[in-house]
Parts: structure tokens; sequence; C-alpha cells
């Protein structure tokens, strides 16, 4: 672990009075290599590099802590506070019902979200899913059942239906006729390069004006992690993101770059299959995953 | 670009490290292959940024095709059984794979049978079977929750009795480091490997174009699972350059066999090394 790495690079500074700019940059370069291993954006890294620098140079060696330590918690400390330590809640619409636009490239974990978040709702809300995939084989009959599965209120197309706008109208008349407060809508899954795909949410977007629109993010994404976020962010003005399958051995560098290129908050944590699977992120443990 | 006409300077070396970190390469090939270059340009006294362009795509595509099958799509004869174990992480693109090669294979006149080895995921037999149906190709399925190597048995027993010269057998996702799930894969490919007699069987690894530094650790557990016969690289029609492949030819000597480039049902074509070469360093 890094801490472990640095005690061995800061060894023989025990004794000398400032971290000196040599000094760090040895340590530095393990966090880079250790950075990049993690699949953080390469200019994300070298951003926070430079930062980590500033704090770094110059300290002095304390009483109480090795080097090595003192090194490695102003690295966390850098990572944790990029990625926001302050919890970010789902917005609640002061004027429900609440809406909720999954959005993302494809297999990301939309649809299985889509059921997470309003499972977790269902303690203090009335939410109801809907399906607006209309082009993945059988993917209305995937939120179908898993919505069954988690007793969470389901609205779907007509059959054959082709049009999505037709479905957000549909849904939102059946909401307010079943008292449901919040409606999360399950999209296709598109790249962030399709223009025709991304206007289609933007579409939705001016039919249902959504109170929260979340990226749901594959944990194990690389380094075209900024350009995906980036491209949804600017075309739909995220408001949240989703971190999904975290409970692989991906270290999930992924999650630094979008929220240091969109100012985006990570909302949640997908943390396995199950529709019970999810959690509040935490960037304090994610700062140590990524850091390995 | 990088390669139009600047001096071979320290910061030249610094961005092609960072072209290759950006396509997923990862930190270490990348400065290797680096290395690589700088040292082959040395020995060829490659004066200009334009010479380097085309020393460095044949350096990266000669370690891509020194890997045997790179590029080389599965030929299934009419009259051997050629079973396709299509397994990876979740959401990689497996059942569409699976479709788009029954579609295809359908087209070519071969005898297909698809099997629904997913028995774990909502909807999975049901996404299977439009498929089946897109190609005209039978689907072996069960009931969500039944056993997914009975699916796989049940199926190949048919694939022999009726003849067919496909198997495709769609698995559920699953995560790598989920020990129990990877054990359940392995049972399904023990059962496929013990009862196919004669049959040629290819474990095909579908992983996604988008995925970082997981990719290699994906291809490393997957492979001594189970021993990969290729890759299939899909959703490559995004904007990620699939870099890992690399690492993944590096380590392990598996080749890509297939891109997927899109989500229709003839979007998935060869592995092309050159246009990968080229895509990459752009
Ligand atoms: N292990 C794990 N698997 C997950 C998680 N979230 C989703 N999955 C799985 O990932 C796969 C894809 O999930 P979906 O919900 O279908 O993804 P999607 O974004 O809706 O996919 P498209 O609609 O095709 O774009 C499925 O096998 C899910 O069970 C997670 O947090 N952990
Ligand atoms: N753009 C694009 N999308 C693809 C490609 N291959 C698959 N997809 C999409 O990716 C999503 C996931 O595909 P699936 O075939 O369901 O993936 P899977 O590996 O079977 O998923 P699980 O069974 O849940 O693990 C779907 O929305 C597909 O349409 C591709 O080559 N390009
Ligand atoms: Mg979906
Ligand atoms: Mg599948």
């Amino acid at each position: 672990a890094l801490r472990e790495r640095f005690e061995s690079i800061f060894d023989r500074l025990k004794g000398r009075g400032k971290l000196t700019e040599a000094d760090v940059d040895v340590a530095l370069r393990d966090v880079r290599r250790s950075l990049l291993e993690a699949d953080v954006d390469y200019k994300v890294v070298k951003a926070l590099l430079e930062s980590i620098r500033g704090r770094a140079v110059g300290k002095d060696v304390l009483e109480s802590i090795t080097p090595g330590q003192q090194v490695a918690t102003i690295v966390y400390e850098e990572l944790a506070d990029l990625m926001g330590t302050e919890p970010s809640p789902l917005a609640i619409s002061p004027k429900p019902p609440s809406i909720y636009l999954m959005v993302g490239l494809q297999g990301g974990g939309k649809t299985t979200s889509t059921v997470k978040l309003a499972r977790r709702l269902a303690g203090s809300h009335r939410p109801l899913v809907v399906a607006c995939d209309l082009r993945r084989p059988a993917a209305v009959e995937q939120l179908k059942i898993l919505a069954a599965q988690s007793r969470v209120p389901f609205y779907g197309p007509e059959h054959g239906e082709k049009d999505v706008l037709r479905v957000v109208e549909g849904a939102l008349e059946y909401a307010s006729g079943h008292l449901n407060d919040v409606i999360l809508l399950d999209t296709a899954g598109r790249l962030h390069a399709d223009e025709e795909l991304m206007e289609e949410l933007a579409a939705m977007k001016r039919a249902a004006p959504p109170t929260e629109v979340l990226l749901v993010v594959d944990a194990m994404t690389g380094q075209e992690a900024v350009k995906v976020a980036s491209a949804f962010h600017e075309r739909l003005r995220l408001t949240g993101v989703l971190l999904s399958k975290l409970d692989g051995d991906a270290r999930g560098g992924a999650a630094l770059a979008i929220r240091k290129a969109t100012g985006v908050p990570i909302k949640f944590a997908g943390v396995g299959e199950g529709t019970d699977a999810l959690e509040v992120f935490d960037a304090r443990r994610m700062a140590q995953r990524i850091l390995g | 670009g990088l390669f139009s006409g600047g001096a071979i300077d320290p910061e030249f070396w610094d961005r092609l490290e960072e072209v290759l970190i950006s396509g997923d390469v990862g930190a270490a090939l990348s400065q290797s292959l680096v290395e690589q270059l700088k040292q082959a340009a040395r020995e060829r006294r490659v004066a200009t940024t334009e010479g380097l362009y085309g020393l460095f795509a044949s350096i990266l595509a000669q370690r891509l095709s020194e890997v045997p099958l790179m590029g080389r799509p599965v030929e299934p004869e009419k009259g051997v059984l050629t079973i396709v174990l299509l397994v990876g992480v979740n959401g990689s693109g497996k059942t569409t794979t699976a479709g788009k090669l029954a579609c295809k294979w359908a087209k070519e006149g071969l005898e297909v049978i698809m099997a629904a080895s997913d028995t774990f995921r909502a909807a999975a037999a049901e996404q299977l079977k439009i498929w089946g149906e897109r190609s005209g190709v039978r689907v072996v399925a069960q009931q969500q929750g039944s056993d997914a190597a009975a699916v796989a048995f049940d199926a190949l027993a048919a694939a022999r009795s009726s003849g067919a010269d496909v198997l495709i057998v769609d698995t559920a996702g699953r995560l790598h480091s989920k020990h129990n799930l990877m054990e359940e894969l392995k049972k399904i490919a023990r059962i496929l490997d013990r009862e196919r007699g004669e049959s040629k069987l290819e474990t095909l690894l579908v992983l996604d174009s988008v995925m970082g530094q997981n990719g290699l650790a994906q291809a490393k557990t997957f492979n001594s699972a189970l021993s990969l016969s290729g890759v299939v690289l899909t959703k490559y029609d995004n904007t990620a350059k699939g870099g890992i492949i690399l690492a993944i030819a590096d380590e392990m000597k598996t080749p890509v066999r297939y891109v997927g480039l899109g989500e229709g049902e003839d979007d998935l074509r060869p592995f092309d090394v050159e246009e990968f070469v080229r895509a990459l360093l752009e």
C-alpha cells in the first residue's frame, strides 16, 4: 500500500528538518505510476501531482509521524478533497414529482441502478420506474422483472411504441394518477458521440424537466472517462454520477477524473448485481482504493 | 498531429507516452514502448517525427501480429461442431455478440444453436431469444434461476443430435474477482469440454473497449480459469482506443479475433491490426 511504500522511500529522511523537493519528487513518481495504473486521467494526474508537491515541499518533518506517513496523508487528502468529502444527497423537488433521468454508455448499469435507487427511495417516497429504453432487446422486460422483484411500481411503453417522448408523457400522467412523487426514467445506453441519441435525451429533458440527471459510469472505465462525462455534462448538465460495479477489483480512478473534469458530485456507488447493492459514495474510502 | 514535423525532443517523447496512456495502453507498457522506439530510432538514425510514425506503427503492428490467430475470426466448418463460449464481466456485450455471430453464421448457411446459459440476470434469456428470432436460430433456455451448466449441457446434446455446425454459449456477466462465480463458469467449461467429443471449443473473452487497466486483470483471471482462445473487443465504435489489448497480447499472447462496432446484427468484424494501430496513434 502507498503508506508502506512511502515508508521505505522516506526512511532515510528520519531526523531531517524539512521535506525537500527532491525527496517529494521521488515519492511523486511512485504516486504518478500508481494513479495511472488506477485509470486516473493523465491530465488529472499531472494537476494532482502539482498540488501535492505544493503542499508537501517545505513542510516541517513532524515529531509525531514519519515523513512517509506525512506525505501519504497529504496525497490521500488531495484525492478525497478533489472528489468531495461532503455527502451529496439526491435532490428532491420542492414541487413533486421529482424526476430522475438515468443516462450513460451501453452496459454501464443504468437499468439495475434505476431499480436500486427506487428501492432506496421506497421507504420515504412513492417511486415509479419508467422503461424508456425502447431499443435494447428485452430492456423493458428486464426493468419490469427487476421492479417486480423489488416491489417497486413500474410503467412501460405500449406494445410496439417507438417514441420515448410518448412513454415519458404517459408516465407523467400515470404518476399523477397514482400519486408517485419520484419518477425514475431508465434510458437506452448510448455513445456520447452519437449526436442523434444525445438529442433524444435533450428532448426527454425538455418533456420532463429532471430534478436530477444521473450519469451511470462503470468503475472499470479507463482514460475515456473524462471525455464521456464531459460530453454528457455539456449536453445535459449532469447533477450527479453513480459509479457502478465497485464490488469488483477495479481501482476506479475514473471517479477522480470525472469529478475534476465536470465538477459533478459522485452520489452513489453500485456494489453488486442485487437491487439492494447501493451505497452512498464515500470519497475517503475511494481515495484509499484508488491509491491501492 | 504529434508526428507532423516537430523536433524529436524530450517533450515529444513525453507527449507520445501520453498518447499511449490516454489510449489505455497502461503506464508501464507505454513507457517501455517509447523506450523501444527511442532505441530503434537511434539505430536507424531517424531524425524527424514523420519518420518515427512509420517506425512506431510497425513496432506496434508487429507486436500484435506475432500473436497466433490475431485478427483471425472463428471459422466453423460444416459437419464438425464448433462450440463458441462467450465469457466476460457484466455489461461487456456478450449477449449482443452471441446474436451477431448467430446472424452472421446463419446467413452463411450454417446450422447454429444458441444456449442461454445466463440463468441469473433478469430477462437474459428473453434478450437472447430475440436475437434467436432475428437470426432464425434456435435458442435452448430454461427458467431464470436454473442451473447454467445444465442449460449448456442440454444445448450441447441438442447441437450434437441435430448435427448443428455451431453452438454459441452465452454466459452471465461476472466480475472476475468473484471466486464463486468463476467456479460456476469453470463448471460450465468443464461440462462442455467433457461432452464435446470431436467438437472444437473456442472460448472468447468479451471485453468492452472503454475498459482501463482492469481489462488486463479480467483477461488474466478468465484465462487462468478457462484458457481463452481470443478476445472480442466490443463497443469499438466508441471513442475509446482499447489499448489494453496490447498489454493482453504482450503478457498472455491472447489474440483479438473480432471487434464490435455497434448494436446491430452486422456490427461485428474481424479485428484489424493496421486499423487499430492507426486509430491508437491519431
Ligand atoms: N457486479 C455488479 N454488477 C452490476 C452492477 N450494476 C449493474 N451490474 C450488472 O451489469 C450488467 C449491466 O447492467 P444493466 O443495468 O443492464 O446496464 P445498462 O446500463 O442498463 O445497460 P444498457 O441498457 O444496455 O445500456 C448486468 O449484468 C448487471 O447485473 C454493480 O454494481 N455490480
Ligand atoms: N455501441 C455498441 N454497443 C454495444 C456493442 N456490443 C454490445 N453493445 C451494447 O452494450 C449493452 C450491453 O450488451 P449485452 O450484450 O447485454 O452485454 P452482456 O455482456 O451480455 O451483459 P450481461 O449479460 O449483463 O453481463 C447493450 O446495450 C448492447 O446493445 C458494440 O459493439 N457497440
Ligand atoms: Mg439498460
Ligand atoms: Mg448478457
